[in-house]
């Protein structure tokens, strides 16, 4: 990578094949690039390896832009409320039976629900993971409304004493305005049930997916009050870079990132370990 | 040189323009800028540009032509270059053998699902088995996926939906059960058995050999890789390393029901020569559709 001895053409071409190869997309690689022939026309750029540290710098500016507020799961009046949602496939059953086991350990008592009531075996698979966390599960009856699944939910927290309710919502493309507005529905009535509810609410994205994660965090943070990414599958070959797209378009922060399909796969998002990995 | 420049004089004087270098130069940026939007690979997108404007070079286009009322229409140069971008892209995508590679003589056709995990592999097997059942076809499903919570649960209630056989075994081990179900479909007479496989990453050693060992126990007529159409840079690593290892006879593109613009169908064809075969267009088991070239070139292209 260090190999030329000046900062030229090509080696602005080497870092927007790395770049774009990481899934930052068009727009936030040209503006980092922009960055680095601004700050290279200003003389403030020594040779090609003064080039790459900036560029890890900028890069990581802008996921500090939009800061880290830990995950909700305290709240002053009844029990927090944690929201998972996300397209089709891309994790959130398994991050709740990741994020139910984590919070179980650390002493919360913890129901989770099952709203998903529509796709075949939904309701089986959470169950297999609330027995795994040994937490309970909340379920309704076969396609039920999800939303009364969620407010019969923390109605029941509020009863029995959890202090921690995780909803799990069926997958769904941000372009299906009926199964959006079901989903704004979740969360108007979990609000009815606890004032202030969803307290927070985890957009769940798959790592290996391009430019589309994108819309997918704009329309989603329009339906209910998205407050930060769980970014799904980075133990594969993708990078995940359309977090920074993200964060420097939107302003919404990774909290989580999954990376792998057991229970204990889950970590706090680091992000200069996230950075370093990128330009691995 | 004077013979270029008064062929081109000439071609001015009839309506007719030479593609060249600098009249491509802006286009050819804003195509590459357009497919790598659409999520197209980085390598597959420097491919294809340098493809189609070899193609493009030299190239003599009309620009200016009289309709049939006799009125002058004017096609900009670069809006030919742009077809032709369509054209080669139709071309690139359209698979020689549309739909399955059916067995030729006795036996059921046997065909495996392999991709990553969440993209829609056993919502696709459903979606076949419905397809085929309902051109007369007796359909087997094996759920060999054992890893999953609920994954042999899932495929169940597909298979009771439809009033399709799921081959399942409790404790057994995915090559097993893929040579037992296919025992068990040809036993029964079926026309087509479809394996479910569990997701998995390429870098997962011990699963890609899974797929490997299934390989040799039973032959396969058809290897479908199913990619998620919101895939991005990853496409690129995946179709390959699937490829290599046991080999991939198509791709069932899924959730193009969204917006996702699909560029890896473009990225996978370009490494593995598989075509998309099928079309996921929502998440129930009638919505799969035979794939079209011409919508997703559009569509790439945006
Ligand atoms: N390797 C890996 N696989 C994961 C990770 N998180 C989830 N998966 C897998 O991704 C697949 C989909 O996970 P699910 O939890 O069912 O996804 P979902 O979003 O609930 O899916 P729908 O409810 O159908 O929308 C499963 O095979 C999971 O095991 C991860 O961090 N790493
Ligand atoms: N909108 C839409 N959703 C789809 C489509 N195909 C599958 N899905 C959904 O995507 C999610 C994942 O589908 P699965 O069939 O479980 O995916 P899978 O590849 O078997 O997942 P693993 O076994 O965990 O690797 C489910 O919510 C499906 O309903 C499609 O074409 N459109
Ligand atoms: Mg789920
Ligand atoms: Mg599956």
């Amino acid at each position: 990578l260090f190999a030329g001895k000046q900062i030229d053409e090509s080696l602005y071409e080497e870092i927007e094949e790395v770049l774009l190869r990481a899934d930052l997309g068009v727009k936030t690689t040209h503006e980092l690039l922009q960055s680095l022939k601004d700050a290279s026309s200003r003389k403030e750029l020594a040779n090609p390896a003064h080039v790459w540290k900036t560029l890890r710098e900028k890069t990581q500016q802008l996921l500090d832009k939009v800061g880290q507020a830990p995950v909700v799961t305290r709240v002053a009046q009844g029990p927090a409320v944690i929201m998972v949602v996300g397209v089709n496939g891309s994790g959130k059953t398994t991050s709740i039976g990741k994020l139910a086991h984590r919070y179980s350990k650390e002493g919360h008592k913890v129901l989770v629900a099952a709203a998903d009531t529509f796709r075949a075996a939904a309701v089986d698979q959470l169950e297999v993971w609330c027995q795994r966390a040994d937490v309970p599960i909340h379920r309704g009856k076969e396609n039920a409304d999800p939303a009364s699944v969620c407010f019969a939910a923390i109605e029941r927290a509020k009863a029995e004493g959890f202090d921690l309710v995780i909803l799990d919502t069926a997958g769904r493309l941000h372009t299906n305005q009926g199964l959006m507005e079901e989903l704004s529905k979740c969360a108007r009535v979990s609000a009815k049930a606890l004032p202030g509810a969803p307290h927070e609410t985890l957009l769940v994205l798959d790592a290996t997916m391009g430019q589309n994660a994108v819309k997918q965090a704009e329309l989603f943070r329009e339906s209910v009050p998205v407050t930060g990414i769980v970014l799904t599958k980075l133990d594969g070959t993708a990078k995940g870079g359309v977090v920074l797209a993200i964060a420097s378009g939107i302003g919404l922060p990774v909290k989580l990132i999954g990376v792998g399909e057991k229970m204990s796969d889950l970590r706090d998002f680091d992000a200069a370990l996230f950075v370093e990995e990128l330009f691995d | 040189t004077i013979t270029k420049g008064f062929r081109s004089a000439r071609h001015r004087l009839q309506g007719y323009r030479e593609l060249d270098e600098e009249t491509l130069e802006e286009v050819l940026g804003d195509i590459r800028t357009s497919l790598l939007e659409a999520d197209v690979e980085v390598g597959v997108v420097k491919q294809f540009i340098a493809t189609v404007k070899t193609k493009a070079l030299g190239e003599v286009v009309r620009v200016r032509a009289e309709d049939a009322q006799g009125k002058t229409v004017r096609v900009k140069p670069q809006d030919h270059f742009v077809k032709i971008c369509h054209d080669e892209l139709v071309a690139l995508m359209e698979p020689d053998e549309p739909g399955l590679r059916w067995k030729q003589g006795k036996g059921p056709t046997v065909t495996m699902m392999v991709g990553l995990q969440g993209s829609g592999k056993t919502t696709s097997a459903g979606k076949l088995a419905n397809l085929f059942k309902s051109q007369g076809k007796k359909v087997m499903l094996v759920a060999a996926d054992v890893y999953r919570p609920a994954a042999i649960e899932q495929l169940k209630v597909l298979g009771q939906r439809l009033d399709v056989p799921v081959f399942s075994v409790p404790g057994m081990q995915p090559p097993d059960l893929c040579e037992q179900g296919y025992q068990q479909a040809v036993n029964t007479g079926c026309d087509l058995v479809i394996f479910d496989t569990a997701g998995r990453l390429t870098i997962d050693q011990a699963l890609m050999d899974e797929l490997g060992e299934i390989r040799r126990r039973v032959h396969l007529d058809n290897t479908l890789l199913v990619v998620d159409a919101m895939i991005g840079q990853d496409s690129v690593t995946t179709a390959k390393s699937f490829h290599d290892k046991v080999g991939i006879d198509g791709v069932i593109l899924t959730k193009l029901d969204g917006d996702a613009r699909g560029g890896a169908a473009l990225s996978v064809k370009m490494v593995t020569g598989a075509s998309v075969k099928f079309a996921g267009m929502g998440e129930g088991l009638d919505k799969l559709e035979p794939f079209r070239a011409e919508g997703l070139a559009s569509r790439i292209l945006g």
